[in-house]
């Protein structure tokens, strides 16, 4: 076998409390993405349960912003093992997306998940820049600890306030490359979900989609789109009220994550 | 309700001595979402329609998917977003299949795939585990969504 960086054995998982057995190897631990602060990334890697070798890298991201990509990513979305209604054990999904790839879920920013800062006041100023700047350092670093995924075909893929993350990522990492003739991120492309993409265009999007899928009546969606001006800082009282009053009297108890799928008691 | 799943096993100390995780011992408990975060962030772009013009010139591969019963980020927004990059089409407006059912409808422009997926909520993969397994092969692939 070929020598692998000391830290990338140190950070291997032998197998997690209730797992069942498996053929794909796993690592985690934490990158540092800034020093003087104290910020480090937590990540957990789940290779390819076929020729991992051969496969490409797929960075998976969740939104909030601020919730956890191992969380969703990894134990309900597109990881290997699902959590059994107990906690008390995991079990296998057939659909695993480490069939086609190596999988890195990456709880990011500092503060998502066991990611964290040694400056609690980081909690209360981070946003769109620091989150791709610093997933940009994490992976250099990370790739540094793990040299077989250099130059290996990569994708970013993501949902939701993703939709910010993935391409600002992208972008910082195509500006990074055009300093190299052969950069070692070979990022191919990204593919994100139900995504964040425009604030105006999506809100008024999102408020047809309540009157055509039958959500709202035909007076509260008039109202909303008469008072609501997308493209302000600040929603205006009477926007705030016609939107409140959707979500209160006419949207009923359902999973707005998911409208036909009863809610979680 | 898989997300309290979640916060139950990631909690557990033999799970986080596992994960090498939690070393510092963070003073609050592992949440799958941290409220602070959220109420707090700083920045955030009104829009990322301009790096997807950037990136789609650089000829990345962009695939767009959207679960057509979501209600917070709906297929309605995400269509109507995309529509403002004006992009030429390139494969004509279709039905997916998987599973010999169809799977959701896509259209390919010039520089970006977009797909919806049947009966999937705003999480895709966990609604429609299957569909979104075949999306994703399509991707890596880089080719078109079955026709049939």
């Amino acid at each position: 076998r070929p020598s692998v960086p000391k830290q990338q054995e140190l950070d291997r998982i032998k197998e997690l409390p209730g797992q069942p057995k498996v053929k794909f190897s796993q690592f985690s631990g934490y990158v540092t993405v800034n020093e003087r602060h104290g910020r480090a990334l937590f990540y957990w890697l789940t290779e390819s349960s076929s020729s991992p070798h051969t496969k490409p890298l797929l960075l998976w991201l969740n939104g909030g912003p601020g919730c956890s990509s191992i969380a969703y990513g990894a134990s309900e979305e597109i990881g290997p093992f699902r959590i059994n209604k107990t906690a008390s054990s995991l079990y296998l999904n057939t659909f695993s997306w480490n069939r086609e790839a190596n999988l890195l879920f990456l709880e990011s920013p500092s503060g998502v998940g066991f990611s964290y800062t040694n400056t609690s006041s980081d909690l209360k100023d981070t946003g769109d820049e620091r989150t791709a700047q610093e997933n940009l350092i994490f992976l250099i670093k990370w790739m540094s600890r793990f040299p077989q995924y250099k130059y290996r075909d990569f994708y970013i893929a993501g949902e939701s306030y993703a939709g910010h993350y993935v391409p600002q990522l992208a972008k910082k990492i195509h500006d990074y490359n055009k300093a190299f003739t052969k950069p070692i991120i070979n990022l191919k492309g990204f593919m994100v979900g139900n995504a964040v993409t425009d604030n105006h265009y999506d809100s008024i999007g999102t408020v047809t989609y309540w009157w055509t899928h039958a959500m709202i009546s035909d007076r509260t969606y008039k109202s909303i789109l008469s008072h609501c001006n997308f493209t302000a800082e600040k929603a205006s009282d009477q926007c705030d009220e016609s939107v409140n009053y959707a979500m209160n009297h006419e949207f009923g108890n359902i999973d707005q994550y998911s409208i036909y799928t009863p809610t979680c008691l | 309700c898989t997300e309290s799943y979640a916060e139950k096993y990631y909690n557990r100390a033999d799970v986080q001595r596992a994960f090498h995780a939690n070393l510092t011992r963070i003073p609050y408990k592992w949440t799958a979402c941290s409220d602070v975060l959220i109420k707090n962030w700083r920045d955030s772009d009104s829009s990322v329609l301009p790096i997807y013009k950037e990136l789609i010139t650089a000829g990345l591969r962009i695939w767009v998917f959207s679960g057509d019963t979501d209600s917070v980020v709906p297929v309605t927004a995400t269509r109507f977003s995309l529509s403002h990059l004006n992009l030429p089409v390139k494969t004509r407006w279709y039905p997916w299949y998987s599973g010999k059912q169809v799977a959701g409808w896509t259209e390919e422009y010039k520089g970006l795939t977009f797909a919806t997926v049947r009966g999937a909520g705003h999480e895709v993969p966990l609604f429609q585990p299957k569909r979104a397994l075949v999306l994703f092969r399509s991707f890596l692939a880089g080719k078109k969504l079955p026709k049939s």
